[in-house]
């Protein structure tokens, strides 16, 4: 829910403000690919109506941000390309790739594009966060909504550690990813909770 | 249809 809230935020945010200044289109380009190569059971497996729904809506949404802030005024008249420059595509879906190609428990397509999900997911906020970093405040929308994409997977891992207690439910890849995922949140977290603390606005070092 | 591990997360 805190994933789905993140994107409703984020949606909103856009809506609202007319704006996407501080937002990264390349984020959500990596989150893009993390679901494609994540969600192509949706094809030939059926797990339950809640779990095929989420995923078509994480799908169209994180498609759907990125037609607003690359193709659609008002919109994307404020998306500056050149500023939200991380080249993901050597730095992060290569790696991922390989890491995807050689950690797989299996190498079958299904598996090796799961897991080359997990470690792009894990890393896919950078292009936010060196956004954020270059530009120092944060609006107000923007910093809840990288918060919300900060502990959505913080709470996975609270999920994985009952699961792991309750139905010795093993995810060496997702754990893995997760806690990468999660670390690279700390020290947003840190300034966002300090922001909230004093009632002052983030601003980033 | 067990020796699918079918991934149940999102």
């Amino acid at each position: 829910m805190l994933h789905l809230m993140s994107i409703l935020l984020l949606l909103w945010k856009l809506k609202k403000s007319k704006s996407c200044v501080g937002i990264s289109c390349r984020m959500q380009e990596c989150y893009a690919i993390v679901f494609c190569l994540r969600y192509l059971d949706l094809f030939y497996q059926f797990i339950s109506v809640y779990n095929t729904a989420m995923k078509v809506v994480f799908i169209s949404s994180t498609f759907y941000l990125i037609f607003l802030m690359r193709f659609q005024p008002p919109v994307s008249a404020t998306y500056d390309r050149t500023a939200d420059s991380f080249p993901y595509e050597q730095y992060l879906l290569g790696p991922a790739a390989v890491l995807g190609f050689i950690s797989a428990e299996e190498w079958s397509i299904p598996e090796i594009f799961w897991t080359a999900s997990i470690w792009l997911e894990s890393v896919s906020i950078l292009p936010q966060l060196i956004l954020l970093q270059q530009l120092r405040e944060v609006e107000n929308l923007t910093a809840e909504f990288v918060a919300t994409m900060g502990a959505y997977r913080f709470f996975y891992i609270l999920n994985w550690i009952y699961r792991y207690f309750a139905e010795g439910y093993v995810n060496w890849i997702g754990w893995l990813g997760g806690i990468v995922q999660t670390g690279l949140y700390v020290d947003f977290f840190y300034y966002y909770a300090m922001s909230k603390w004093y009632g002052q606005k983030l601003v980033l070092p | 249809e067990e020796d699918y591990k079918a991934h149940d997360e999102l």
